[in-house]
């Protein structure tokens, strides 16, 4: 799953 | 960072500066639905939660500041400033009814079982309804004035543009979060109807106004 906690999107 | 989500984030952005500098100027929240902009506050501020524990970028951090404090900012006006000119009558959609179904969704479908991922995901659904309560009220009223659709056009092209984005992202980046696209892909389904009224009559000068 995409950077879980690291979520880079607004 | 592509063209689509920095359209995206610009088109959101000015979509909140409007309604802002509407209220603001007009003194007047009239026709505004409060509950939608408490929905939108509760969003920013279960997603932003890692402002000051992730840094992605300057640019990341300072729109999360500019989009927490310009909701709170806004609810402020509406229930407060302005409270007077708050139209209360027309703005009863139930929001325990998204917000609810949001919340347990968000515990039994996430990407990862920890509070503030939890909290993201709640956040990713409710975003996704939280417009509901505005577009019932403006179906309640029969009209929204002129300046109130182009802060919901703005607003729903944002997350439009974010579904470009993610296809963007899937094909150069590798990158897919199957969870922001579905909950996208509904955000953005519930504003065709609106988006078909703004294009045939807000563009052509004509009033937005509903078929009672």
């Amino acid at each position: 799953p995409p950077g879980v906690g690291k979520h880079d999107e607004l | 960072m592509n063209i689509f989500r920095f359209l995206g984030d610009i088109s959101h952005l000015s979509a909140i500066i409007i309604l802002l500098l509407k209220i603001w100027k007009s003194r007047s929240c009239a026709g505004i639905s409060g509950k939608s902009q408490l929905l939108f506050a509760i969003v920013f501020t279960t997603r932003y939660l890692d402002l000051f524990t992730n840094f992605i970028s300057f640019y990341n951090t300072s729109m999360k500041v500019v989009y927490v404090a310009s909701s709170y900012a806004t609810v402020w006006m509406i229930y407060s400033k302005f409270k007077a000119t708050y139209d209360g009558n027309h703005d009863t959609f139930r929001v325990e009814f998204l917000i609810v179904p949001t919340a347990i969704l968000s515990f039994l479908v996430n990407h990862d079982f920890t509070p503030l991922e939890i909290l993201w995901t709640f956040s990713i659904y409710l975003e996704s309804v939280a417009i509901l309560p505005q577009l019932f009220m403006v179906s309640k009223t029969g009209e929204a004035e002129t300046i109130t659709s182009h802060y919901l056009f703005a607003l729903g092209i944002y997350r439009t543009l974010y579904l470009f984005n993610w296809i963007w992202r899937y094909q150069f980046e590798e990158f897919f979060d199957l969870i922001a696209i579905v909950a996208g892909l509904v955000q953005t389904v519930l504003y065709c109807d609106f988006f078909y009224l703004y294009i045939t009559k807000v563009l052509k000068g004509k009033k937005l106004s509903l078929p009672a």
